[in-house]
């Protein structure tokens, strides 16, 4: 029975695509079984771990749109410190595609039913785009996990999926868990530490612990095809992505 | 006859909305009278310059729905260095309202042609989704300034917002101008060196000369209310951004 974890914000820029990767990675680190899902049509996980357009076939896009091939979507390979389904430039059709069919908030959760029980950790990284992709994600998952970067902006961010959250709720019937993890916190800056400050306040436990630093070996990480934890394990934004495995571990 | 500027890139957090604000304000120091118009949903803009939810009524909404005031929404204040159009949280329903509605693709050039005549220059900034309220602003525009990070990613994100261009030239059947941007350069980081030199051999004439290097200040003015221009003239972004404002006025 996976932990599903559902990364998203509305906001760009945020870190979705980095925490899926980075936690991910930490997670397997801790000898649990992951699986990370590429669901942003923009692909930028699946570019980062080096799956280009001709180099794969399969993808998330057959969960959403009936695929007559039944070939398995989950990649393991030997590079990769989890299990990956990459996205698809062809991601951003399902929306159009899927309007008004009944069932359609509930493929991803079905797929996941059949297809990952095996996994302890399901990860999966949310485009921006409010839509049906980002749908499925928050109603299949156990806890939403929102990546906010300490800034002012930031805080005005938070009222947009929050909101969406609650659209959720009421449609769901049920709570929808979730947790904030502040992340790009940079100790110089007097307006990073006032942000924080403000999120322990308005969050309390709805905070993780752990506060992902702004850290330049991420950009580095992404330019050679691999994450933080297997580049630069002993960097300040590794370490972090280690502790914050073990705190969701821990939930 | 003012210069239209739309800054736009359908990737989140790259700065688009730092550029409007810092660009509009650099453009104000070289004595043009210069217009800023928040066209994103997310009111990052609106919210940077303390318009909030209650302090404004007239926005950039009234461009797109019928509204019965004919109020202007041009906001001119004594703290701002330029004139000011504000979003609107309801920005997010234009999508849905003007489905189908036969020249919806053109409001804000007639909107412009009304009542922006008097300015050197406006600024647009653009939601990262793509829809009709991103193809107003291409379409109003001349030139679409497309701030790009320099990370790997960034390139990966280059190609969505050039077919963006190409169908909009086929729609248009008119050149779309376009120049990049290259922003939170790091000069510190391989990474960051390393996509700046092939953005350069990519683009060539179509990357502008100046580079807007990573720098905490940005986040301290948007936590100050005003731009990095008003609150650290000296800092290496205001500098750059400056420098900008003389390349796009030689233009
Ligand atoms: N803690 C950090 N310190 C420094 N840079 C970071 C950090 N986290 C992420 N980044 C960088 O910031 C950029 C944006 O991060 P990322 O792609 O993870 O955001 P995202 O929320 O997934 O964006 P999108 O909304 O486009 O999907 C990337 O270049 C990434 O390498
Ligand atoms: N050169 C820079 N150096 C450091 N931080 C920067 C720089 N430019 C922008 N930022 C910061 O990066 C964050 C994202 O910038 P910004 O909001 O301008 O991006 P955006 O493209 O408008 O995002 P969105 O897609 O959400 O509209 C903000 O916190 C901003 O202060
Ligand atoms: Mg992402
Ligand atoms: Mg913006």
């Amino acid at each position: 029975m996976p932990k599903i974890l559902a990364i998203a914000n509305q906001k760009g820029g945020v870190g979705k695509t980095t925490t899926a990767l980075s936690l991910g990675s930490a997670l397997a680190k801790l000898k649990t079984k992951v699986l990370v899902m590429d669901l942003d049509p923009h692909a930028c996980a699946t570019v980062h771990l080096s799956f280009f357009p001709g180099n794969y076939q399969e993808s998330a896009l057959d969960i959403f749109l009936v695929s007559k091939e039944k070939k398995s979507i989950i990649y393991e390979r030997e590079n990769l410190p989890f299990a990956f389904v990459p996205s698809h430039i062809k991601m951003a059709e399902v929306e159009g595609a899927l309007k008004n069919i009944p069932g359609r908030g509930w493929l991803l959760k079905k797929w996941l039913q059949k297809e990952a029980q095996n996994y302890d950790y399901v990860l999966l990284d949310c485009p921006p785009q409010t839509g049906v992709i980002l749908l499925n994600a928050l109603a299949a998952s156990n806890l939403v996990l929102v990546p906010v970067q300490t800034d002012f902006l930031a805080l005005h961010g938070l009222k947009l999926i929050f909101d969406t959250l609650k659209l959720l709720q009421k449609s769901l019937k049920r709570e929808v868990e979730f947790k904030v993890l502040a992340t790009m916190f940079d100790i110089r800056t007097k307006a990073s530490r006032k942000v924080l400050n403000l999120l322990r306040k308005k969050l309390k436990d709805k905070l993780f612990n752990t506060i992902i630093p702004i850290d330049t070996k991420f950009r580095e990480a992404s330019s050679m095809g691999k994450t933080i934890l297997e580049l630069f394990p002993e960097s300040r934004g590794a370490l972090q992505y280690l502790n914050l495995a073990k705190e969701v571990h821990r939930l």
